[in-house]
């Protein structure tokens, strides 16, 4: 599975739906401090199914949505979509059929979260071990977030151990 | 399992010994298990020794080359089982040019044998110059992020302008 | 004693409110005192306010924006109670241009009202160019330390030869 | 009291003495990852009486003797002087008849620190008050190492309120 586009709307600082393509090798994400770029990162994750808000930085899950500014009202609903390219038929065999999956999840204030593959409603597990069978995931550790490599560092050894069970 | 953890460690050890050498352009790392003799209950430690120096548990290593001697773990694990897309943020942020010199090589050549995406957010002027392409995320409206995409001549204005 | 405390937190808050103004150049800032009414018990939190965005805990900053909000603290606690000398290791790590160079303006601006010299470790190009002189510390011979005084054309190519 | 100079000798990775003297205003101090630049600062917080080992950075306070290199043999001792100028007289009284103020640790392997000032052997409490009495010492918070940004943030606020016992 190859990841095309992530799309965002009303995700954190993210108001405005933007939509980014994901091209091949490297790309560079730049701007000043607070701009939105590990906002960025969060809504991938988002995306892949995380659960735990603690690691979105959040105190809820519904602190992902646009809180609002001096000169924006607050949102009532975020969304992110992943697009990704299915032309080497390895997605799990319900989807294989399909040309492109598009995962899409959806939380309304105080109504929990939803998700969806190519408009049909399935189960968080399903997104989950979507991104499972091919070797990443909210939880993956290629998905460096900030401050990952000092917590890596000061970890005790038994908790470091962990890292090598998704290797495993 | 225990077998299955076993050899998940050995080849995971393989990786960052020579991610290590890469990174540091030479000296010598190893993976140990600490605490236990079963792969299921033990501890992962790091033994590094860079270049010219004496080989030593991370205590005392230097800021950079502790994130430098982490980041070649989260390599290693990545190289045994390579995922879609990787996401690195801000992981060059403690290394002198020099090193972020190499942790681009590898990066280079990670990406030319995998068929691996990857997203890498910076602060660093020579990282940037080393990316296939640039996404600037600004908030000329405060609070709101928008995305613009930069060529490298604006990235480096860019970082002026932040 | 619990007046002394409280009157170090009313001096220390005014500071903080005025250092993070500067280093943010606007906004807001606070210290509030939580889980006690007695100050000998009580814990310090930071709620800070980039400029045009909303009033949070510390927890929904950025990474930057939490690294020059904990610096304001630090720079709050100097300025009330000024010590003759203040040493910096790598603290503009996480900070883009613009932050670096109000955080070197600062500087400039507290080294001008003290008697105190202070020691600036970085990476920075820009904070080694707002320097009054440079240091450098090169390990030629591997493991072993030795000290070069250094002008800030050579520090520009310091920083490449790293 | 004036920080003037700082000598050092065999302290971890400054093997052979230097010397650094400590100019008005803003003193950069720059090089590669792992030169030695955090070690420096640590020499300084050391002559000032830094008791603990895991402040150092180390396992014992014998670690901060020149452990040896390829090249090199091991040290048996470690010294670091502190100069400091005292022409506008706010030393305690024991020195305060001398124009320049000398602090000098020296630790040897196996046999712990003593601390000199001016020649003159003295206690470890005594160089911690001659320090503490111009608002400076091993802890003072304006002496930052390295990460301790980071520390200061993820600190339970418990914690964090001792940052303030230094102001008051
Ligand atoms: N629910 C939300 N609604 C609106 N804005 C939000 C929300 N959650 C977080 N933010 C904003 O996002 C900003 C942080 O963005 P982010 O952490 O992505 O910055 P960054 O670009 O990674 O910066 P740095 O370079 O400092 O790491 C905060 O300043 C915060 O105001
Ligand atoms: N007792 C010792 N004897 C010899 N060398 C030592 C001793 N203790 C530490 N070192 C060396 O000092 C180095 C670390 O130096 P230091 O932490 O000062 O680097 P730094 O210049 O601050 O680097 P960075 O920019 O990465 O923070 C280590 O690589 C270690 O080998
Ligand atoms: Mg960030
Ligand atoms: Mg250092």
């Amino acid at each position: 599975m190859d990841f095309k586009k992530l799309r965002i709307s009303n995700f954190k600082s993210f108001v405005d739906p933007v939509e980014i393509s994901i091209g091949e090798g490297l790309t560079g994400v730049v701007g000043p401090n607070g701009c939105g770029k590990s906002n960025l990162v969060e809504a991938l994750r988002w995306a892949m199914g995380e659960t735990s808000y603690k690691s979105m930085r959040t105190n809820s899950m519904d602190d992902v949505i646009f809180a609002g500014t001096e000169n924006r009202p607050e949102r009532n609903f975020a969304e992110v979509s992943l697009v990704l390219d299915n032309r080497e038929r390895n997605a799990p065999k319900e989807y294989n059929n399909e040309e492109t999956i598009e995962v899409t999840r959806r939380v309304e204030r105080e109504s929990g979260s939803a998700y969806r593959i190519n408009g049909k409603d399935i189960r968080a597990r399903d997104v989950q071990m979507l991104f499972a069978d091919v070797s990443t995931g909210a939880r993956s550790p290629s998905l460096v977030r900030q401050g990952q490599i000092d917590e890596l560092i000061s970890q005790k050894p038994e908790q470091r151990r962990r890292i090598l069970e998704e290797a495993a | 399992s225990r077998a299955r953890m076993k050899l998940a460690f050995d080849q995971v050890n393989l990786k960052f010994q020579e991610v290590f050498k890469k990174l540091f352009g030479g000296g010598e790392a190893e993976l140990i298990f600490v605490d236990s003799d079963d792969p299921l209950e033990a501890g992962l430690e790091m033994l590094a020794q860079p270049p010219g120096k004496k080989l030593k548990s991370m205590d005392s290593l230097s800021g950079g080359e502790k994130a430098l001697t982490a980041t070649a773990l989260i390599f290693a694990v990545f190289l045994t089982n390579p995922s879609p897309i990787c996401v690195l943020d801000e992981v060059d942020a403690p290394l002198d040019d020099a090193n972020v010199e190499r942790f681009c090589d590898l990066i280079d050549e990670m990406s030319e044998n995998v068929n691996t995406k990857f997203l890498i957010i910076t602060h660093h002027a020579l990282t940037m110059s080393r990316m296939d392409r640039l996404f600037g995320i600004t908030m000329q409206e405060k609070g709101v992020s928008q995305i613009v995409s930069v060529d490298l001549n604006t990235a480096e204005k860019f970082r002026k302008l932040a």
